[in-house]
Formats: structure tokens, sequence, C-alpha cells
């Protein structure tokens, strides 16, 4: 039969940075082919086929928070597989293979989590599950 | 190739999208 796409709408104008992207204007319906957990969505708008950021992208029927987990405040543990340094006041910087802990899992690709005391934004696509359990 | 998403973190939430999470 056929396949019903999800239709997002832009929320603003947004200039890829890469080959394969995408650039769309605020206010441009794409269609989402494909959701990838990093938070780069492989859409269609009009003749064009590429990856747009999720964060850029509003469902049409307003926010859709059926899709979203709800946060794990006792957190799930993850390992680094690749250094990040925050660029904002509200990401963590932190480098390869520390142990932390993902609080909450947001569609746009970037998942606040937590290392002791401190908690902030971390890109998910530079995170590994480890498989365990934190004790508590 | 075109089949996988870019190797960089996508940007963080224009000012616009904040907004209307807030």
């Amino acid at each position: 039969g056929p396949i019903m796409l999800d239709s997002y709408r832009v929320v603003s104008d947004y200039s890829k940075s890469s080959k394969y992207e995408l650039n769309l204007k605020a206010g441009d319906l794409v269609d989402i082919v494909e959701k990838s957990p990093n938070g780069w969505w492989f859409c269609q708008f009009e003749t064009h086929r590429g990856w747009a950021p999720a964060s850029y992208l509003e469902p049409l029927d307003g926010p859709d928070e059926r899709e979203e987990p709800e946060p794990d405040y006792a957190g799930e543990l993850y390992k680094t597989i690749k250094a990040y340094k925050a660029v904002e006041e509200d990401e963590l910087s932190l480098e390869f293979g520390e142990i932390i802990e993902v609080i909450h899992k947001l569609l746009d690709g970037w998942w606040v989590v937590r290392k002791g005391e401190e908690t902030g934004y971390y890109p998910s696509m530079f995170l590994c599950r480890t498989g365990e359990k934190k004790e508590v | 190739s075109i089949k996988h998403p870019p190797q960089n973190p996508p940007p963080r939430p224009p000012a616009e999208m904040r907004r209307k999470r807030a």
C-alpha cells in the first residue's frame, strides 16, 4: 500500500553544512522518510531529498509528545565514543571514554546527560550504551 | 553517502524552537 510520510514544518531558515543535507526556509513543509536517533532526519522537500536537523522541524499537528520518551532521572549508563567541547552554556564537555548517565533522550539528537554533579546536553551520536544499569 | 546521516552533530534548536518549548 501507499507509504504515508509524516509532514513537518521548518521553524527557522537552515543552511546546509555538508553535502547530503537540505537547505531549508522557515515555513517549508517537508516529509520525513527516516528519523535517525542522532537528530538528523532524512527528508523529502519538493524534488529534493537529504538530511535535515530535527531541531529545526516541528510536527504539523503541534508538538508530538508521544514520540519523545520521558526523562529517566535514574539515568542509563553510556560511554562517550568521541570527545566534545561545549559550545553553549548548557552543554557538557567530555573526553573520549567517559562513563556518564543519560537522563533524557531528546529527538533532536542532543541528550541530557549527568556526570557527577554536572548536567548538560551532549550529542547522542558520540554516546554508546554500556549495557549496564546504574547501581542504586 | 546520502544513505548515511552527517557525521557532525546536528545544530542545537534555533531560538524560535526554544521559545516554543519554553
